[in-house]
C-alpha cells in the first residue's frame, strides 16, 4: 500500500488573506524619520505632544487649555490653542465643562 | 455634564468621519 504523503496540497488554498484595508490613517509610516514632524498618525509634533498631554490627564472634566500651557512651557499659548483646535475638529479631543478644558475621546 | 457627554458624542462621531 501506498503511504498517503502528498500534504503540500493540504489546505494551501485556505488562506484568503484581505489585502491591507487601513483607509487613510498611517499612509505616511514609510521608513523615513526627521524630513518631517509628521509622526504616524498625521500629527504634527506639537499636536501629539498636546493630544497625548490631554490622554494623560484622567479628570473628568478633562485639562484646561492653562494647565497644558503650563506643562508645554516650550510651545507658546496661540501653538496650543491651535493643535487643540485641530485635534477638536478631528475628533481626538473634545471641550467639557467649557471651551478651556479638554478630554481626549480615545483612552476609555 | 450633560455637555460632556454631548460633546464627546459629537466629536467621536468626527472622529469615525475623518478616519474613513
Amino acid at each position: 500500500s501506498k503511504p498517503q504523503t502528498m500534504s503540500a496540497a493540504r489546505g494551501e488554498m485556505s488562506f484568503n488573506v484581505p489585502p491591507m484595508s487601513r483607509p487613510g490613517v498611517g499612509s505616511m509610516s514609510g521608513g523615513y524619520a526627521g524630513a518631517s514632524d509628521m509622526a504616524n498618525n498625521g500629527l504634527s509634533a506639537n499636536q501629539n505632544q498636546v493630544l497625548s498631554l490631554i490622554r494623560s490627564c484622567p479628570d473628568p472634566q478633562g485639562i484646561s487649555i492653562q494647565d497644558l500651557k503650563q506643562r508645554l512651557s516650550g510651545m507658546s499659548l496661540a501653538v496650543i490653542k491651535q493643535a487643540v483646535e485641530f485635534l477638536s475638529n478631528e475628533g481626538h479631543i473634545f471641550s467639557t465643562i467649557d471651551e478651556d478644558h479638554y478630554k481626549s475621546t480615545d483612552n476609555d | 455634564l450633560d455637555r460632556i457627554a454631548r460633546n464627546k458624542k459629537a466629536a467621536l462621531e468626527r472622529l469615525s468621519s475623518a478616519q474613513t
